[in-house]
């Protein structure tokens, strides 16, 4: 998952 | 209801004034569009009842699978009320023309023959927007962890549709399966612009941000 790091961040964004 | 809630703003291209016209710039502008299209997405996947409840594995792999087919549908959406052009944004819009000059022709043609079928179903604003959560429900995923979950969120997904339909279209039994089976065209059609973009990608000519790249190498 390591190279998905934007989606993952954008995900957990709480926006 | 919900998803009519969530249904993102409008958004712009706003082609990069300092840039030479040609394809280069075409390419560039609409993969700059789609990059701010994708954080866009992500954002209008949470607030679909249910999917923050998924693992977090889940609902990343469900966006990787789905992210093309979300933009195209939403692309043939807006393109509803035009005649033979694409709206790729509210202020970039393409016909037949200007698709052959950026090499985007076959995509054209595709998208085209997607915004036909929609346009004899005469698809509202309420099918649209379920319709789009159905297929990031549906994106057939191969690494999803928690079947089941995935299955409990597209089954409510589906019952909203067909309520929909139950009481918006009764003179058409068949309104929610016609609406369904339009998605393996759309599926073909995300796959199609999936590789093109991965070959200009490869090309190297055409500058792209970090999140597109992202996704367009997952599905890869």
């Amino acid at each position: 998952k390591e190279k998905h790091k934007i989606l993952h961040r954008l995900l957990q964004n709480s926006t | 209801s919900h998803l009519l809630v969530a249904e993102p703003e409008k958004i712009y291209a706003m082609p990069d004034p300092s840039l030479p016209e040609g394809d280069i710039k075409a390419l560039t502008t609409l993969c700059d569009l789609a990059d701010r299209e994708l954080v866009v997405i992500i954002g209008w996947a949470k607030h679909i009842p249910g999917f923050s409840s998924l693992s977090l594995g889940d609902q990343m792999s469900l966006l990787q699978s789905a992210w093309m087919e979300i933009l195209i549908l939403s692309v043939v959406f807006r393109s509803l009320p035009y005649e033979d052009e694409l709206v790729y944004a509210e202020d970039y819009v393409m016909d037949e023309g200007h698709s052959r000059l950026t090499g985007l022709l076959d995509l054209y043609g595709s998208i085209l023959h997607l915004v036909r079928r929609y346009k004899k179903l005469k698809v509202e604003k309420e099918e649209f927007v379920t319709l789009k959560a159905i297929a990031l429900t549906n994106s057939d995923s191969m690494h999803i962890e928690d079947v089941e979950a995935v299955q409990k969120l597209q089954d409510s997904l589906h019952e909203a549709l067909q309520e929909y339909e139950g009481g918006e279209h009764q003179e058409d039994p068949q309104r929610a399966g016609k609406l369904l089976m339009t998605l393996p065209l759309l599926r073909q059609t995300a796959a199609k612009a999936v590789q093109h973009f991965y070959s200009i990608k490869v090309q190297g000519k055409v500058p792209m941000h970090k999140l597109f790249l992202e996704m367009l190498e997952a599905k890869v």
